[in-house]
C-alpha cells in the first residue's frame, strides 16, 4: 500500500473511478486490468464513452471535470449495457 | 429504453409504498410519490392509483445496503436509488437508499426529484444524455423545484413508449406541463361538453372530466375548476362513475373493475376495491354511472343498456335487477355517461344532453345541455 497521502487518494481514486466504469459502463470487472493499465485502449475508451453519455469533453483522461461527475450522487442504474 | 423497450401493457398501473423514512413525515413522502408520478401521467395515456396491502405494479421501498435484490446500496452518497424497468414482480419496482438525506427541498436529496427519475425507469425509460432531462443519471440539486418540467427528451422518450395522452374537442386542457388551468376555461362551455361521471359532496355538485373537475356549489354562481390529483393525488383520472352516501359522508369513484372511496378530501383505507364485491355479475367489466337516492337509501349502478338496484340498508343488490334503462327511466337515453339526484330529480347526462327525470311522474321533465350547470 502507498505510505504517503497522494498516493494513496490516488489510489482511492482509481477504485472509484474503476467501479463506476465497472457499475455503469459495464466495464470487465478486471482489477488488475485496471490499475496497471489505466492507460489501455479499453479502459481509455470507457472513459470517452462515459464521458460522451454524461456530456462532457471527450479526452479519455480523467480530468477534473470528469472526476467532478463520478463523485456526485447518481441514479444507480447502469447508463449502458444490459440492466441485470 | 432498456434493451427490448419493455413497457407496461395495460395504461392504468398500481402502485403501493411498502415502508418510509424517517427523514421526512410520511405524507410528505405520499405527497413526493403522487407528484412524481403526476409529472408522467400529464404526458402519457397512464393512469396511476395507490393501493395499501398486496403486491402493486410499482413496489416503493426505502432501504440500506444489501435489501434482497443483489444490488445493495452503498451507504450515504454515491448511488441514491435504483429502479427496475417494466414487468412483473420485482420488475417496475423503485428502490430508495435510506442512507440518504432525503428532503422536500433540496437541502438533503429531494425526494420529489430522485422518485420522478426513478419511475421513468419504471414506466421503461433508460437514461438519457441530455444533462437538461430528468433522465439524466446524476442528480442535479440545483434544479428549480418551483419551475420543475419534463424535458422534450423525457417526453419523446415516454411517449415513444406510450402515445400522448388523449385528446377529444371536450377535453378542458392539453396538460403539457404541470400548471393547473385557470378556472373558468372556456371548454366548460364547449357545446359538445359532456362528463365522465358527476357526484354530489356536501352539497356541492362534482363534474369530473378527464384529469379535471368541477367544482359547482349552490353558494356561488361561477363554478370552481381542478385538478382531481390536487384534491385526491391518488384517484385515477378518466374516471367512469361516482356518487355520494350522505349517511356515509362518502363518496365512492369507480374506474374500471376497481371503486375507492373517500371522505372530503381524504382517502378511505381499505380501496380500491372490486366492483363485483358489490354484488354485481362478473360479467360487468365497468360500471358508466351510478347514483345513491337519498330518501329511498338505494344506489342505481349503470352499465351499457342495464341498471342495478343496492340496497344500502342491507348493503346488498337486490333481486331482479339488472332491468333495461329505457323501460324504468322512459325518455332517457339507453346507455348514459353520469347521473346524480337534486332536489328530488334524478338528472341523467349522455354526451351532450342532460335529461332531468321525475321518479314520482316517472318521466323526462327537461331536456338541456350537459353544460348547463357550468352557467353555459
Amino acid at each position: 500500500y502507498p505510505l504517503d497521502r497522494a498516493a494513496r487518494a490516488n489510489e482511492d481514486t482509481m477504485e472509484l473511478v474503476q467501479q463506476y466504469l465497472e457499475n455503469y459502463y459495464n466495464l470487465a470487472k478486471d482489477t488488475k486490468q485496471f490499475v496497471r493499465r489505466k492507460d489501455s485502449s479499453p479502459v481509455v475508451q470507457k472513459i470517452q464513452e462515459m464521458q460522451k453519455f454524461l456530456g462532457l469533453e471527450v479526452t479519455g483522461k480523467l480530468d477534473s471535470d470528469t472526476l467532478e461527475v463520478i463523485r456526485k450522487p447518481r441514479c444507480g442504474i447502469p447508463d449502458v449495457g444490459f440492466f441485470s | 429504453t432498456f434493451p427490448g423497450e419493455p413497457k407496461w401493457k395495460k395504461t392504468h398501473l398500481t402502485y403501493r409504498i411498502v415502508n418510509y423514512t424517517k427523514d421526512l413525515p410520511r405524507d410528505a413522502v405520499d405527497s413526493a410519490i403522487e407528484k412524481a408520478l403526476t409529472v408522467w401521467e400529464e404526458v402519457t395515456p397512464l393512469t396511476f392509483s395507490r393501493i395499501y396491502e398486496g403486491e402493486a405494479d410499482i413496489m416503493i421501498i426505502f432501504a440500506v445496503r444489501e435489501h434482497g435484490d443483489f444490488l445493495p446500496f452503498d451507504g450515504p452518497g454515491k448511488v441514491l436509488a435504483h429502479a427496475y424497468p417494466p414487468g412483473s414482480g420485482f420488475y417496475g419496482d423503485a428502490h430508495f437508499d435510506d442512507d440518504e438525506q432525503w428532503t422536500k427541498d433540496t437541502s438533503g436529496i429531494n425526494l420529489f426529484l430522485v422518485a420522478a427519475h426513478e419511475l421513468g425507469h419504471s414506466l421503461g425509460l433508460q437514461h438519457s444524455t441530455e444533462r437538461e432531462a430528468l433522465m439524466y443519471p446524476v442528480y442535479d440539486p440545483r434544479t428549480d423545484l418551483t419551475r420543475f418540467r419534463l424535458s422534450q427528451d423525457d417526453v419523446d422518450g415516454i411517449q415513444f413508449l406510450y402515445g400522448s395522452p388523449p385528446v377529444s374537442p371536450n377535453d378542458p386542457v392539453v396538460p403539457t406541463e404541470s400548471v393547473p388551468p385557470e378556472p373558468g376555461t372556456p371548454a366548460a362551455c364547449d357545446p359538445a361538453l359532456s362528463f365522465d361521471a358527476i357526484s354530489t359532496l356536501r352539497g356541492e355538485i362534482l363534474f369530473f372530466k378527464g384529469r379535471h373537475f368541477w367544482r359547482k356549489s349552490f353558494r356561488t354562481f361561477e363554478p370552481e375548476f381542478h385538478l382531481i390529483s390536487s384534491f385526491w393525488p391518488s384517484l385515477p383520472s378518466r374516471i367512469d362513475a361516482a356518487y355520494e352516501v350522505t349517511s356515509k359522508d362518502t363518496v365512492f369513484i369507480f374506474k374500471g373493475n376497481q371503486f375507492w372511496a373517500i371522505r372530503g378530501n381524504e382517502m378511505q383505507a381499505g380501496y380500491p376495491r372490486g366492483i363485483h364485491t358489490l354484488g354485481l355479475p362478473s360479467t360487468v367489466r365497468k360500471i358508466d354511472a351510478a347514483f345513491s337516492d337519498k330518501e329511498k337509501k338505494k344506489t342505481y349502478f349503470f352499465a351499457e343498456d342495464k341498471y342495478w338496484r343496492f340496497d344500502e340498508k342491507t348493503q346488498s343488490m337486490e333481486p331482479g335487477f339488472p332491468k333495461q334503462i329505457v323501460e324504468d327511466f322512459p325518455g332517457v337515453e339507453p346507455e348514459v355517461d353520469a347521473v346524480f339526484e337534486v332536489f328530488g330529480f334524478y338528472c341523467f347526462f349522455s354526451g351532450s344532453s342532460q335529461f332531468e327525470f321525475d321518479p314520482n311522474a316517472k318521466k323526462v321533465t327537461h331536456v338541456l345541455k350537459s353544460n348547463s350547470w357550468l352557467n353555459c
